[in-house]
């Protein structure tokens, strides 16, 4: 039964586990922790490599002698202008203060998505699960089309673009400059085993603005009795120092790190109980109070705290939420660290639903239908949207500048390779 | 719950079974080829689906046949377990006869069958 088992799949199953289990890409070949191959960790979760055989070749370092011979950061941007002799790279980014993105998160920032049309009998075709390989090496996450390192076009239509493609359009220079080091399931306590994953060269990259997501395993687990398990306040600045510690040894000097608050997840009940999940579409047979019931009963529901009929319960679950986000206020506020600045931003989850509702929206319509859970694309890049321009008002030098050559870069290189 | 996620995916995957059946009008038999018709072949997901429906197929469409849901079904099947002081887990409502009843029922149904005995979380 088990297909691994089998002495000649031993090896590439041993390899693909390794991958999963350290969050790197499963096809590396020069080990710098960026890859050609899309999917198993890839180039859908972090800049893809342009050169998979140069190990010196990466999204986010700073040019090799200018990038005179070889594209070395990947950007798309290198050789010589033979008008004036001046290499391209410098005539374009000197100064453009290039930065990358990257996600430190969980299944939420790495956009957990099962497409209702696999469980939706009137829906499903022969195209239906045409994506169900990718889906499956990329752990039934997109990250491609994550609200902060997502590259591909929308697929709800919506215009609002993610952080990383805000930045690359700020300054092309940034082109491939992201990193979304998030797992289904993380939290402040199991960062650890997977932060290493974070690719950065203190001395030879940029500098990067870090987003730490952890937005609801902290207080969401599928216990039967999901409190003793919630992370305390305590632990929580402990946990998180650790982890901004780490960030300010491996950081280039002149980054920004951002802790994001943890949502008031009674929204979920509030607005989902009554409405028919996906199974229970066809029948009318199946609500989200049920189909929430029986996952808290199985115990493998994603957020019990939240997913419940119990009010008291869900009203425990966002007060300790509330506790621990002025937890991160209160770091972000009093920590100081060398190599980068430190902020608090609140997930405010109903400005996000004001907004929908501004455009004729329903709040139901930015969850994921199939786990009644996640925040879908739709809300994913409504909170980045938000993001952003908070950031613009309170905090412009996160972001950097306009790159007056942007128009330049496009005429000289075009999409600069493409992702 | 030691099986939740199999549990999970077995009512999962045979509401579907079910509910393709009912909106083409067909027989489960029908409707478990049409379901793996619809997978690739990459990742071995077709050949999966084929070898699922050749282990327990012809239970599952004696079960739906007697008018037995998802519920009742993967409790035969052994996908879900009331383990002892377990709560009883179901999506769908409850049957009208009783839970055991409708239980032991259907494993009468299957009892002749000539599948292999189900590994627990298989």
């Amino acid at each position: 039964s088990d297909i691994c088992s089998l002495p000649f799949l031993a090896k590439i199953c041993q390899k693909i586990k390794l991958s999963i289990k350290n969050s790197m890409p499963f096809k590396d070949v020069d080990s710098d922790k960026h890859s050609v191959f899309p999917t198993l960790r890839g180039y859908h979760w972090r800049g893809r490599d342009c050169n998979d055989s140069d190990k010196t070749a990466y999204p986010g370092r700073r040019p090799d002698n200018w990038d005179v011979h070889q594209d070395s950061n990947c950007n798309g941007i290198w050789g010589v202008d033979p008008k004036d002799g001046i290499p391209y790279e410098k005539k374009f980014c000197e100064g453009s203060q290039p930065r990358g993105i990257i996600l430190l998160g969980d299944s939420a920032g790495a956009h957990f998505h099962i497409p209702p049309n696999w469980l939706t009998a009137s829906q499903m075709s022969l195209h239906s699960f045409l994506n169900l390989p990718t889906a499956l090496t990329d752990e039934l996450d997109w990250p491609q089309f994550s609200g902060v390192t997502g590259f591909l076009d929308s697929t709800s239509g919506i215009e609002e673009k993610s952080i990383y493609l805000r930045l690359r359009k700020r300054n092309h220079c940034n082109h491939r400059d992201y990193q979304n080091i998030s797992r289904n399931g993380a939290s402040s306590q199991n960062l650890r085993k997977f932060i290493e994953s974070l690719s950065r060269n203190q001395a030879l990259d940029h500098p990067a603005i870090v987003i730490y997501a952890m937005i609801g395993n902290d207080v969401c687990n599928g216990k039967s009795d999901p409190v003793p398990q919630m992370t305390t306040p305590e632990q929580l600045y402990s946990r998180v120092m650790q982890t901004l510690h780490h960030l300010n040894s491996h950081l280039p000097n002149g980054s920004h790190v951002i802790l994001y608050g943890l949502p008031d997840g009674t929204f979920l009940w509030d607005n989902l109980h009554n409405r028919y999940h996906p199974l229970g579409q066809l029948n009318k047979d199946v609500t989200y109070a049920q189909f929430f019931s029986f996952l808290s009963c199985l115990q493998v529901s994603p957020c019990h705290g939240w997913m419940s009929s119990n009010k008291t319960l869900r009203t425990l679950t966002s007060e300790r939420a509330e506790q621990l986000s002025n937890t991160l206020k209160k770091i972000a506020t009093s920590e100081k660290f060398t190599n980068f600045h430190l902020f608090y931003m609140d997930f405010a989850f109903q400005e996000i639903i004001d907004e929908w509702q501004k455009r004729g929206g329903q709040p139901w319509q930015l969850i994921e239908p199939v786990d009644g859970f996640h925040p879908n694309e739709v809300a994913s890049l409504l909170l980045a949207d938000r993001f952003w321009k908070k950031l613009q008002l309170q905090q412009p030098q996160v972001l950097g500048k306009e790159n007056p050559f942007n128009p330049q870069i496009e005429k000289v290189f075009g999409d600069q390779g493409g992702h | 719950h030691p099986n939740g996620h199999s549990c999970l995916g077995c009512v999962a995957v045979v509401s579907v079974i079910e509910q393709l059946a009912q909106v083409h009008n067909t027989s489960i038999q029908g409707s478990m080829e049409r379901l793996c018709g619809y997978l690739p072949e990459k990742l071995f997901l077709k050949t999966t689906c084929d070898l699922v429906v050749h282990m327990f197929g012809s239970d599952i469409i004696k079960l739906l046949g007697a008018h037995m849901n998802a519920d009742v079904v993967c409790h035969v099947l052994d996908f879900c377990k009331q383990d002892p002081g377990q709560p009883q887990c179901h999506l769908y409502p409850l049957p009208k006869e009783a839970w055991k009843f409708t239980l032991e029922k259907g494993r009468q149904i299957v009892k002749k069958s000539s599948s292999l005995k189900y590994p627990r979380s298989s």
